[in-house]
């Protein structure tokens, strides 16, 4: 089990990587692709070194090769299909900048193809064309569409019900927008960002 | 200088205890605290040691006391006049989400004051009664309203140039949700927000 900081540190450098310009000979060293994502050289080369031989002593890692490597690791090569429960500010907010996304870069796997709501007025419209589905259809949307990744948009009071759903309906990775802890069995990975967390934390430092 | 990951974990413990429905006589062990927030009980302690004597051995923390004091540390207990640079899809949604709560919550000290943008058609309307301002007035609002947090929702390209803007009118507080990494002196806080690497995270684990 490779620890979650370095998975973070892989996906910075693949953004990285994806963000460059990159002519067939390129070559980047640790110390370039470090300064780019805000680490030192060292901790380039010990996270890379934990998936294989990439680069060459002095030489450096031959750019579009390790990113290749990278979308291998982080599964970025691939389409993986997200759904959305709570079509609200956020919820569509976050979609359709994941739709916008989908359509427009050809490096971008991720494609929202539901969202989920309880409010009768909001089921049955769509966001961009993709459906907005009553939430007691969840399981069966998420069997149907391939739905792997959920991310919870709802109020804080009705998004551990909204997740038990979606554990119910098989799902193993949630990004979590709700400000509140979320329990799920050790086999589920659950993300949170949280705007007033972070906020919070600025507020230390005035 | 205290640890940014201590800081996280204080903003966790505010947090639950905000939560709680707390009688004037409730004490709460940092085992309870912990389960609540994710962490041990020795994690607790050792975090509150840092900031001073705030609990009795064996008996834990009088839960009031400890929120008042943990509202000390955080800034918490004060107003943090707030602006969003970028009112598009993203910087309207947490505009509202904010002016809502602090419409509703006597505990969310976060007030958004301004909104900037370099859109003409969105220059001088507003967002829930709160203005969209010429981004190029930007400084002379932050010092008129007396702004001390930005966040920047504006498209990755723009977002250095626009932080760049944050600096030069005295901010030292930025929340960024553009996905790219932003340059700043030492002493100016930047905490980055990107649902795009939250997903690349989850898509490892798939
Ligand atoms: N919408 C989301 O859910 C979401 C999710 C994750 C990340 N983001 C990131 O947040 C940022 C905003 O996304 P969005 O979906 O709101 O985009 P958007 O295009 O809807 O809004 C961007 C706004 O910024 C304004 N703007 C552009 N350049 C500016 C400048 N130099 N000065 C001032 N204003 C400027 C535009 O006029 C527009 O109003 C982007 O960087 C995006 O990658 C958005
Ligand atoms: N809007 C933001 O910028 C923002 C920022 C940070 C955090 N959040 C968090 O994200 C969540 C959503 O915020 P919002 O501003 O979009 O709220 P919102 O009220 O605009 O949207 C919530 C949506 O969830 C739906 N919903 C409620 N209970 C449900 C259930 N049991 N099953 C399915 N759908 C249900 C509602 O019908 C509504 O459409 C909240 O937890 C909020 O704290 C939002």
């Amino acid at each position: 089990r490779v620890p979650s900081v370095v998975i973070r540190r892989l996906a910075i450098y693949l953004r990285v990587l994806q963000e460059m310009d990159l002519e067939d000979d390129r070559f980047i060293s640790s110390r370039e692709l470090g300064e780019r994502a805000g680490v030192t050289a060292a901790q380039v080369r010990k996270d890379l070194a934990l998936f294989g031989e990439f680069g060459k002593q002095g030489v450096g890692y031959q750019a579009q090769n390790l990113l290749y490597e990278l979308k291998g690791i982080l599964n970025a090569d691939r389409e993986i299909k997200v759904g959305i429960v709570g079509a609200g500010e956020l919820g569509t907010a976050v979609s359709r900048y994941s739709i916008r996304r989908w359509n427009t870069e050809e490096d971008y796997g991720f494609r929202v193809v539901a969202l989920f709501d309880n409010d009768p007025e909001k089921i049955g419209t769509d966001v961009e064309g993709i459906p907005i589905y009553d939430v007691r259809e969840l399981a069966a949307r998420v069997k149907e569409l391939g739905i792997q990744v959920m991310m919870v948009a709802v109020p804080a009071a009705a998004a551990q019900e909204v997740t038990n759903l979606c554990l119910e309906a098989g799902i193993k990775a949630i990004l979590n927008f709700a400000p509140t802890k979320l329990e799920a069995p050790e086999d589920v990975r659950i993300h949170s960002t949280d705007v007033t967390l972070e906020l919070q934390q600025l507020a230390y430092y005035l």
